[in-house]
């Protein structure tokens, strides 16, 4: 475990708390995806089948359980709630996230680290992370104007990332046999999706106006 | 070997 990668969970957790904040203190889930939370939903349960086979230590069960559970709450939050639901974009997130789940798992019979169950599920896993915030991207592109705390939660979904992308860099240098190929090509493409996300996240910042993304 | 490598990441 290194600085970048630790940065990174804590920054990846801290994207969940902010939006299950955002769900729990506005009971509205307005400019966020729900299709963008059942991919993310589905990439957990993909990565982290070996939850219960591979022991790596306390810390990396628990946060798989946290990620799991908290992924699958937002889902259900979104889809059962009645508050909540109410305030979801339905007409806005309209983005085909199957065709998403196709690409990714066909990709993932193609390339993976060894045509295996469980390498298959876990490139999968990465490949389907990487273009996860499509939807999500899309429907704040479309709706405009964005509050503040769905803001914050695109953002540090995005430089949690760019945090381990750091990680693997160090890791690559640090340790003698470290591959994760797979993992960092996927991960700079989900973070250069953020790009312009970034950057209009910035100007809004330094402005300090409303964040507004072009339609 | 690389593919063997455990999925200590998140």
């Amino acid at each position: 475990m290194n600085v970048f990668r630790l940065t990174g969970d804590m920054t990846h957790l801290a994207s969940i708390l902010v939006l299950l904040l955002k769900i729990y203190a506005t009971k509205s889930c307005s400019g966020i995806s729900l299709k963008t939370q059942e991919l993310y939903a589905l990439v957990f349960l993909a990565r982290y089948l070996n939850l219960f086979t591979d022991f790596i230590s306390v810390y990396n069960t628990v946060m798989k359980l946290v990620f799991i559970g908290s992924s699958l709450a937002i889902v259900w939050c979104m889809r059962m709630h009645k508050m909540v639901k109410r305030s979801y974009d339905q007409e806005l997130d309209t983005f085909r996230h199957y065709f998403l789940i196709a690409g990714c798992f066909l990709l993932a019979l193609l390339v993976n680290e060894k045509f295996m169950f469980p390498e298959v599920l876990w490139a999968f896993s990465i490949y389907l992370e990487a273009v996860s915030t499509i939807p999500q991207l899309v429907l704040l592109q479309r709706s405009g104007n964005v509050d503040n705390l769905t803001g914050q939660y695109v953002f540090l979904l995005g430089a949690y990332r760019a945090l381990y992308i750091l990680n693997w860099i160090y890791r690559y240098f640090t340790e003698p046999h470290f591959s994760r190929w797979i993992a960092c090509v996927a991960g700079l493409v989900q973070t250069a999706l953020y790009a312009d996300f970034f950057y209009y996240y910035f100007l809004s910042w330094k402005n300090n106006a409303k964040l507004q993304l072009p339609s | 070997t690389s593919s063997e490598t455990t999925k200590d990441e998140l």
